[in-house]
């Protein structure tokens, strides 16, 4: 999912927090922050804090000589040089092995505060996903405008302009399809799409969104996982 | 046209 927008990462290993990643794009634009929770591996065993710097690529290539079926086992020793990874199938009568060269990635990190927030709206993935994909189209800025009764997106480019309206609403028998609105105060803020491009390619991660805006400031765009979330701060396009 | 904001602007670095 992040792998269009950072190349390089640290993924911090801990018994506590299980892995944590942080990785801000080139631009400076967009942040990733990834936490998987030890409780979603079957198995997760953690010595000594560990950073594993990995290419992403390089990464993609190993994880996809596995199949979906097979088990998946990552392995690093104190002081690595490599990450194994080794897939199994359930009969364990087909075992593959992979060494992936670790490497020492300079990244700084960024400090979030608790943002307060000016609006927080959940709706599901595919659908913002959709939005996304379809106003590029249109123009490289997507408008964000959140009252208490609707939620528009607005796209204004060369050939023409072009908005879509959510209202929200409860749908009882798939709580996923709910569109929800949470709001202290009216925000009407402007985000890149090629970056929210980039962060609709976790649509498959999880079946809602959640985005939190919040005026002159950068948005979170949520994806919750099992266990640990995905998190994408944006920063939005203003006047100075 | 607005202008693309970057986030040093609003997060500290550690």
């Amino acid at each position: 999912s992040i792998k269009d927008s950072v190349k390089l990462c640290n993924f911090n290993c801990s018994q506590s927090q299980g892995i944590t990643v942080q990785a801000i794009d080139d631009s400076r634009v967009l942040l990733i922050a990834l936490k998987i929770d030890a409780g979603s591996f079957q198995e997760f065993r953690c010595d000594k804090d560990l950073v594993l710097g990995l290419d992403l690529e390089s990464l993609s290539k190993i994880l996809k000589q596995g199949n979906n079926e097979e088990y998946l086992t990552l392995m690093a020793e104190d002081s690595p040089d490599n990450l194994m990874a080794v897939f199994e199938d359930k009969k364990k009568d087909r075992i593959s092995e992979f060494s992936l060269k670790l490497m020492d990635i300079d990244s700084d990190v960024l400090t979030i505060d608790d943002m307060e927030t000016d609006c927080t709206i959940t709706l599901p993935a595919y659908e913002f996903a959709k939005i996304a994909k379809d106003m590029k189209t249109l123009s490289e800025s997507l408008k964000i405008v959140v009252t208490k009764d609707s939620v528009k997106f607005n796209a204004e480019g060369q050939i023409g302009t072009g908005s879509v309206i959510l209202k929200p609403h409860t749908d009882m028998d798939k709580p996923e399809e709910s569109v929800k609105i949470e709001l202290n105060s009216p925000v009407a803020l402007t985000f890149g799409a090629k970056y929210l491009n980039d962060i609709v390619k976790a649509t498959s991660l999880s079946s809602t969104v959640t985005i939190k805006l919040t005026d002159k400031s950068p948005a979170l765009f949520e994806y919750k996982l099992p266990s640990g979330y995905l998190r994408y701060y944006l920063a939005p396009k203003f006047d100075d | 046209t607005q202008k693309q904001q970057t986030l040093a602007r609003f997060f500290g670095s550690q």
